[in-house]
């Protein structure tokens, strides 16, 4: 099974 | 003083209704380079990136940096006001708390503005990363949409399988199966019409297709969608706004458990 990633996982907060 | 300019009302119309199913609200980024939005959905799952350059603009002042939160609905229902054909003249006072559309018919015997009060965003910028993206995917918009909206009917995913030969998207689910191949083409009479494919690796990816369908809200913007991909790492499609600038979505991919 999968699961949405979230963007948050992928790109840094600036 | 900001006060950005444009001959005809359709081109901002057109970029708003890209953007506002996919988010309440916006920070617009002015500077004298143009004016920028980067905004994640609520649920964190994909972002939207607007550039419009300056030099884009039939008219643009902005003496100060200016930063203007704007509610989306609200922006839509003014711009509901303007015809297509409208002029459209956005200006706001430095540290002001409202901005003004103002819209002027093309025989300039029909002048309207509406005022619409700023609000205080507290939004998160993201660094998006520089990246070399696996696989690039030119195709018509249009047939992106087309796609889009049919595998939507079969599955709330999508499979996007991309290789030298060609891109494939997938879905499967309670009714069945589908499958839309694309193959590259050659000799294509015209470019917008062009599916084109750089690969340096094979790339198979998970995407929700209701992101997908929002995207494809932008179609009306460009002849051409830009695929961007590379193995777990968010999806870039990419909508060039002629002369103006660029409209880009991102889309983090489903993960396996």
């Amino acid at each position: 099974t999968q699961t949405q990633g979230r963007l948050d996982n992928f790109f840094k907060v600036l | 003083m900001f006060e950005a300019r444009l001959n005809n009302a359709t081109t901002l119309k057109k970029i708003l209704d890209a953007i506002k199913d996919l988010l309440n609200e916006g920070t617009f980024d002015c500077s004298d380079s143009g004016i920028q939005l980067q905004a994640m959905d609520n649920s964190h799952v994909s972002l939207v990136s607007l550039t419009l350059r300056s030099d884009g603009f039939d008219k643009f002042r902005c003496d100060r940096n200016l930063s203007m939160g704007m509610n989306l609905g609200s922006m839509a229902k003014i711009l509901k006001c303007a015809n297509n054909d409208d002029t459209v003249t956005i200006k706001a006072q430095d540290n002001a708390d409202t901005v003004t559309f103002m819209f002027e018919s093309q025989n300039q015997e029909k002048v309207s503005d509406y005022e619409m009060k700023l609000m205080n965003l507290d939004q998160e910028h993201l660094g998006i990363p520089e990246t070399d993206y696996s696989c690039v995917v030119r195709m018509p918009a249009m047939e992106f949409a087309r796609i889009c909206r049919d595998l939507a009917q079969f599955s709330e995913s999508v499979v996007i399988c991309c290789t030298k030969e060609g891109v494939k998207f997938s879905a499967s689910g309670d009714v069945g199966s589908a499958n839309v191949k694309l193959a590259q083409t050659f000799n294509v009479d015209k470019e917008e019409e062009a599916i084109v494919i750089e690969m340096q690796e094979p790339v198979v990816l998970t995407f929700a297709c209701r992101y997908l369908n929002a995207f494809t809200k932008a179609t009306p913007l460009s002849n051409q969608v830009q695929l961007s991909m590379s193995a777990d790492v968010p999806l870039v499609v990419e909508y060039r706004i002629a002369e103006l600038g660029h409209i880009r979505y991102y889309l983090a991919p489903k993960i396996e458990d």
